[in-house]
């Protein structure tokens, strides 16, 4: 998983698979 | 195919991730990146030189002017209690994180497969005392500091504390 700003600058986990 | 989720919030200490800090074991004390899992309370170190995750369990931690300490033994699940104060009595917090997941129908515009929330409990351990959970409140505080005359500072005539003052009681109680 991948913790990261979105396009509106929100803190988000992004997991693949 | 992979499917992707997406969750909002962090389970994650820190953003980035990894923060300069210090791991404390045995009395020693090392420095690395560290990443502290709020979920499973898995401490994460990665050094300067190999940039590989490395798995520890410290006695304590450090990640800027934040301090942990594990409280659990050995065996069992590890759970990091951050110090608020530290005196002849302590204040910890412990930080629980969580992961809420919400169901997303194809019908519908879910922007998140789950948030992370965190919780924070609060304990007193005094002087050579297992540490006892309190709420934020003038009864809870004053049951564990079993205190005659009432170390609040009396202007706080309400039931209601926030956490410095919280602090500001424990640190009154140790004189």
């Amino acid at each position: 998983c991948v913790v990261k700003n979105d396009y509106a600058g929100r803190l988000v986990t992004i997991c693949n698979g | 195919t992979p499917k992707t989720t997406v969750y909002l919030g962090s389970p994650y200490l820190t953003f980035p991730v990894y923060e300069d800090g210090v791991l404390e074991v045995n009395h020693y004390q090392t420095s690395c990146k560290i990443a502290f899992n709020l979920v499973t309370h898995q401490v994460l170190c990665r050094f300067e030189s190999d940039s590989i995750e490395h798995a520890v369990l410290p006695d304590a931690f450090r990640v800027g002017a934040q301090r942990f300490v594990r409280k659990s033994g050995p065996q069992g699940p590890p759970v990091y209690y951050k110090v608020l104060y530290a005196g002849k009595s302590k204040v910890l917090a412990q930080i629980k994180g969580t992961l809420q997941e919400t169901k997303r129908e194809a019908y519908r515009l879910e922007e998140f497969d789950g948030i992370y929330t965190r919780q924070e409990r609060y304990l007193i351990e005094l002087e050579n005392k297992a540490p006892q959970a309190v709420t934020l409140s003038r009864k809870s505080v004053l049951r564990v500091l079993d205190h005659t005359s009432d170390p609040l500072p009396s202007t706080t005539l309400k039931n209601k504390l926030t956490v410095p003052e919280l602090i500001e009681a424990v640190a009154a109680y140790d004189g």
